[in-house]
């Protein structure tokens, strides 16, 4: 694995997206993945549509019937992909825009799909695995305890204590191996997480967090999509 | 053995206590409260209905000022402090900004069981 890696110096991650006051950041988690994983089949990269996420994905879980995608308020990005797997793809952003609201009717065309699911998998809680998984099929749609984020302005986050309760959906699109830490007197690896809250949030939109044990939950919930291959 | 130092990363009582001032506990007065509050409305665009709700989200943004700096306290290797959701509660923030569902009972990331988890990947060479 290299040392440091990041998907953005390869042209696979989109601007920063913002997505209101509505909780739907587990779309925008499974679309940046997408994104990812369709650049990584066609070369291309598409800004996908979160709106049809919010408006037409009403997947349950198969084990738990009470629990489904809900527009604005929550989601997970596993059931987006069996949504996106049973639907047949994303729209592009341009024909499916993102505005922020849900109660609208479901305005999906088959016939505009820019990107398809081939395949998803949730991977093991193994910071190796993750890097490997990241580096091979693309930025990675996680979920993390998002406590730290509200007053988070900038640097590596590295919180003493931080629950493991996970209620924000993100995207980690890279690694690097040395992220000063001024109260260790010692360079800390850490992840690249890039979030849905607009470029004036965080790092122009991102969030650095430290690898190596489990911070905030970010190692806990991590998945990763391929996309069918097209011309 | 890693990580030598020692730091207190909660605050003394006597510095936590109290909203003396209008500070929300920071020391600083309520000027200087309301200073930082007319900067945060102009620099994020707010107007607020009512002067009562202005003053309630005066209220919840020296509460968070307060809780930016035991954020700081215990993430010394980021910078936390004001930003757009500085006038929101928690449970504002997370009904209107989170929104990932959790499944009951689910541990990390085997939430839809063997058939879709991913196989390991080598990581040596």
């Amino acid at each position: 694995l290299p040392s440091d890696f990041d998907w953005r110096d390869q042209g696979a991650v989109t601007g920063v997206k913002n997505q209101g006051s509505c909780g739907s950041c587990w779309s925008f988690s499974a679309s940046g993945a997408l994104e990812g994983a369709n650049f990584l089949a066609t070369g291309k990269l598409k800004s996908l549509s979160e709106q049809q996420l919010v408006d037409c994905d009403h997947e349950c879980d198969p084990s738990e019937a009470d629990a489904c995608d809900q527009g604005c308020n929550g989601g997970l990005m596993t059931t987006a992909f069996e949504y996106l797997l049973k639907s047949g793809g994303l729209e592009s952003e341009a024909d499916y825009p993102y505005t922020g609201t849900d109660g609208g009717s479901c305005k999906f065309d088959k016939s505009k799909i820019a990107a398809s699911v081939k395949n998803f998998s949730v991977v093991s809680i193994d910071e190796d695995q993750i890097a490997a998984n990241l580096v091979k099929h693309g930025p990675l749609a996680i979920g993390i305890n998002a406590v730290f984020m509200q007053t988070y302005i900038g640097g590596v986050s590295c919180p003493y204590i931080c629950g493991r309760h996970l209620d924000h959906g993100v995207l980690l699109v890279g690694y690097g191996s040395a992220g000063y830490s001024p109260i260790r007197f010692k360079e800390k690896p850490y992840w690249i997480i890039k979030n849905s809250w607009g470029e004036s949030w965080g790092e122009d939109g991102y969030y650095r967090i430290c690898r190596g044990r489990n911070v905030c939950g970010v190692d806990s919930m991590v998945s990763t999509v391929t996309a069918i291959q097209t011309s | 053995a890693e990580d030598p130092l020692i730091l207190q990363v909660v605050p003394d009582a006597k510095e936590e206590g109290g909203f003396g001032g209008g500070g929300g506990g920071l020391g600083l007065g309520a000027a200087a409260v309301e200073a930082h509050f007319v900067s945060f409305e102009r620099r994020f665009g707010r107007s607020y209905a009512s002067a009562e709700e202005r003053a309630h989200r005066r209220s919840v943004f020296a509460a968070n000022l307060r809780r930016a700096r035991r954020h700081q306290r215990l993430d010394p290797g980021a910078v936390h402090g004001v930003t757009q959701f500085s006038d929101l509660t928690p449970a504002e923030f997370r009904r209107a900004f989170l929104g990932l569902r959790r499944k009951k009972g689910s541990v990390g990331g085997s939430i839809l069981g063997s058939s879709h988890e991913a196989p390991i990947l080598p990581t040596n060479d």
